[in-house]
């Protein structure tokens, strides 16, 4: 309706209403489809607002960078043109915990045909101290019952520890599973030392990773 | 790349701001709360066809101006995006993962003529 617009374009010049309806329908598609999503997430378990910023604040402050680990959430160089280049956090679900060994879950998707490609992979774990006797503790990470890292803990202090465990996860994307489980067990620590995601949320240990995806048919990309 | 006003109706950069909390989507992201979709209206008369927006040069301008009098090598124009920026976006994924990318050509920054 309205005047007519350009007539090679055929784009008819929109009045305020069907501009905003217009604009706003094209946004959703845009965003949609650019993230190869088909429709938009339902978020059903909402991680606590306090876990997200603790998670996030570790991060950025670059804490994993002085202990010369990766994890900055910043920007990086990039994918290539015909990759989405992306990181993600992922906050362990509790799916078991006994004094001295706790079992984390995570949930990952991705669309059939979606080919993920992993350069970075850090599980952080909250480790509640002092623990009992006077041996240094010793915190081992475990996948299906094969040890992927353990590392023998010295301070005294409760505090975070990262652990790179960047083979595991490429494993894991280059199968069909959707679940990654975990297992941690802390020998020489104090009873659930290593069940952050009990303290109320705030030390939910998580997992966070850069990865390129490209689409089914996508071409290869040139490295 | 002009944008948009009242007093012309060439090719031009029309500014719109998307609101997620608009399309009930600031649930699921969580940076940043809108964007600048931005979109690109107006004519495409011969004389400017095929000139990139303001940065054409005065060789663009002769060659339009010859092409103006014979409109028939002129072809149609459109007035389109000549240039378009990422949006990095943080948002919760089906398992409530956070996830941060860059969604490239998202935001309409210049127009012009085809």
């Amino acid at each position: 309706g309205g005047k007519p617009g350009c007539p090679s374009c055929r784009m008819p010049t929109l009045e305020p209403g069907t501009e905003r309806r217009f604009l706003l329908e094209l946004a959703k598609r845009q965003i949609l489809e650019k993230l190869h999503l088909s429709e938009r997430p339902n978020v059903t378990q909402p991680v606590p607002r306090v876990a997200i910023a603790n998670a996030l604040h570790h991060l950025h402050v670059g804490e994993a960078q002085r202990d010369g680990q990766l994890g900055s959430f910043a920007h990086w160089d990039g994918p290539n043109a015909d990759e989405l280049g992306y990181e993600i956090i992922s906050f362990a679900k509790t799916e078991f915990s006994s004094p001295s060994s706790t079992g984390l879950r995570f949930r990952f998707s991705r669309g059939p045909g979606q080919d993920v490609h992993i350069l970075q992979a850090q599980l952080w774990l909250y480790v509640q101290a002092p623990w009992s006797g006077l041996s240094p503790a010793m915190l081992r990470v475990s996948l299906g019952g094969a040890l992927l890292s353990e590392r023998q803990l010295e301070a005294q202090a409760s505090g975070w520890h990262t652990f790179a465990l960047l083979p595991a996860l490429q494993a894991f994307f280059r199968g069909q599973e959707k679940t990654l489980r975990l297992e941690l067990e802390c020998r020489g620590c104090q009873a659930n030392a290593t069940a952050g995601s009990d303290a109320g949320g705030s030390h939910q240990p998580f997992l966070v990773a850069k990865a390129t995806m490209r689409e089914p048919g996508q071409r290869v990309a040139k490295r | 790349s002009l944008r948009c006003d009242q007093t012309s109706n060439l090719c031009c950069r029309k500014d719109y701001y998307v609101d997620f909390r608009d399309i009930g989507w600031n649930d699921w992201i969580i940076k940043p709360e809108g964007y600048q979709i931005n979109y690109c209206m107006g004519q495409c008369p011969p004389h400017v066809a095929s000139s990139p927006g303001m940065a054409s040069s005065s060789h663009t301008a002769v060659l339009n101006l010859i092409r103006a009098h014979n409109v028939r090598a002129g072809g149609q124009s459109c007035c389109v995006p000549t240039h378009r920026r990422p949006l990095s976006i943080l948002y919760f994924d089906r398992n409530s993962n956070i996830v941060k990318t860059d969604i490239p050509d998202m935001i309409v920054d210049a127009c012009g003529c085809s």
